[in-house]
Formats: C-alpha cells, structure tokens, sequence
C-alpha cells in the first residue's frame, strides 16, 4: 500500500493550484523514495517535473512502485476543502482506483475524507540530462511573479538576456515597449530577497510568456526561483519547496522560422 | 517564430 502523511497540507493545496492550470492529468509516480510527476501542457511545449522527497514526508510508506492517474481539476476540488491548518493523508492500497485523501484539523477535532477516482494515463516519460547552464539566476519568486505578469500586458513574447550586467526582459506590442534588469545584488540581509547571477557565458533566449505567467501560480510555495538558461534549450523555472522536494518547470524556446 | 515540442529536447527515459 501507499501512504503518505503531511502536516503542512497547504503545501499540497499551493502545489496542485500551481500545476492545474497547465496540466490536465498526470501520473503521480511513487516508490519508496518518494512522489514523482512527470507532466506536458497541452500543447507539448513545458514541461511540470515535480518531486518530492519520502523524507520530507511525516510519514511515507510505499510498498510497490505505483503510477496513479490523477486529472488535477478533479483533485483542486478536494483539496479546496482542506483547511489550510490540516493535516493531509494521501492513502491508496496496490493497484487502486482510487486515492483516499484524509484531511485532519489542528486540534484533531475534525477529521474528513475523500476518494479520488484515478484514472489510467499513458504518459511519455522524457529524460532530463543533469547539465551546466549558461546562466543561472536565483530572485525572489515575488519578483519574477511581477516581472512577467507586467511584461504580459504588454507583449506576448520575452527576450531574456544574462550578461555580466545583469538579467534583462524586455519585450513589445501594440502599446509599445518594456524592458526590465535585475542586477546582481546581494546586499539584502535575507538570502531570499537577494539577486543572485551565476554567468558562465552571455545567453538570450525568447519565450512565450503566457507559459512563464503560468509558472509563477507556484509562487505562494517558495520565497525564491531559479531561471537556468542556455542557448537553444529550454529555460528551466524551478520552486524549492522546502525540504519536501521541488517543482521544474522547462518551457522550449521561440526560435526564428 | 516557431516552438518546438519539449520532447524534441528531451530523449525518452
């Protein structure tokens, strides 16, 4: 059997209202390291690579390696009636249809359940290369949340560029043009409102920014991301989640025709 | 400008 138990549940509510709008359904994969989720858009350009670790668990126990079909919508509803205080129980036996969810108050003077209907999903399971990036940039996940909802009304598409300067993301549309750059700063006292800009070498990259807006509803789960760039790969948008695990998000570049 | 599908970065694993 499966079960995993976790007292920060609102972890759990943050992370699944961070992924549903981008992904419809996807394996939860466990074992007796922990929960993994491999997951496209629609439209096959990002890519969720979420994992959490069985020690960030209070509890963990995973008899047999088991992938469950979940459709995210489905799930939001649940999770939507867990307190943010609660105490959330994710509990499935060997080959189940479904995943019971056991939500505990605080106090433990309520306790409530649910059962998901899982769902069987043929998922594509892509491999992620471990790989030196041109530039890494750590921000507070606040700023980049803004950055690129103010870049959205104006323009569709961001040209992210790191150099020795610092990290620029600029863009244009109907109204006109914008342009923002985040220095290398370190003064703040608190590591997570630092800017941090790890260069090897220059890299400019364009995105769609709808799918970077996206990214940042996982905002609420980490005070800071990090944005991995190289030349014609991916850009990788990446929460820590505490010491639970973390959530990548990988979104191709727009290249020229 | 064009995007490709992530799976075109990524082999299969």
């Amino acid at each position: 059997m499966f079960e995993a138990r976790i007292t920060q549940g609102a972890v759990l509510k943050k992370l699944v209202e961070a992924l549903k709008e981008l992904v419809t359904e996807g394996n939860f994969d466990v074992s007796s390291t922990g929960l993994q989720l491999q997951a496209m858009d629609s439209s096959h350009v990002c890519l969720v690579s979420l994992a959490l670790r069985e020690d960030g668990f209070e509890h963990f126990r995973c008899d047999r390696n088991m992938a469950m079909g979940i459709h995210f919508q489905n799930l939001s509803k649940i999770l939507k009636c867990a307190g943010n205080e609660d105490t959330i129980t994710l509990k499935a036996e060997d080959n189940a249809d479904q995943l019971t969810l056991m939500f505990e108050s605080s106090n433990q003077d309520r306790i409530s359940d649910f059962d998901l209907k899982l769902m069987s999903i043929e998922s594509e399971h892509l491999g992620i290369p471990d790989q030196e990036y041109s530039a890494e940039i750590k921000m507070p996940s606040s700023e980049y949340q803004r950055i690129v909802r103010d870049l959205t009304s104006i323009g569709d598409t961001v040209l992210i560029s790191a150099t020795k300067e610092g990290i620029k993301f600029s863009t244009s549309g109907d109204v006109g043009t914008a342009n923002v750059t985040l220095r290398h700063n370190t003064t703040p006292e608190k590591p997570e409102e630092q800017t941090i800009i790890d260069l090897k070498e220059p890299v400019a990259l364009t995105f769609a920014l709808r799918y970077l807006n996206n990214f940042a509803k996982a905002t609420p789960l980490a005070p800071v991301v990090k944005l991995s760039l190289t030349k014609d790969l991916p850009i990788v948008v990446e929460y820590q989640i505490g010491e639970l695990g973390a959530v990548k998000f990988y979104l191709a570049p727009k290249i020229d025709d | 400008m064009k995007q490709r599908p992530i799976s075109a970065f990524f082999g299969a694993g």
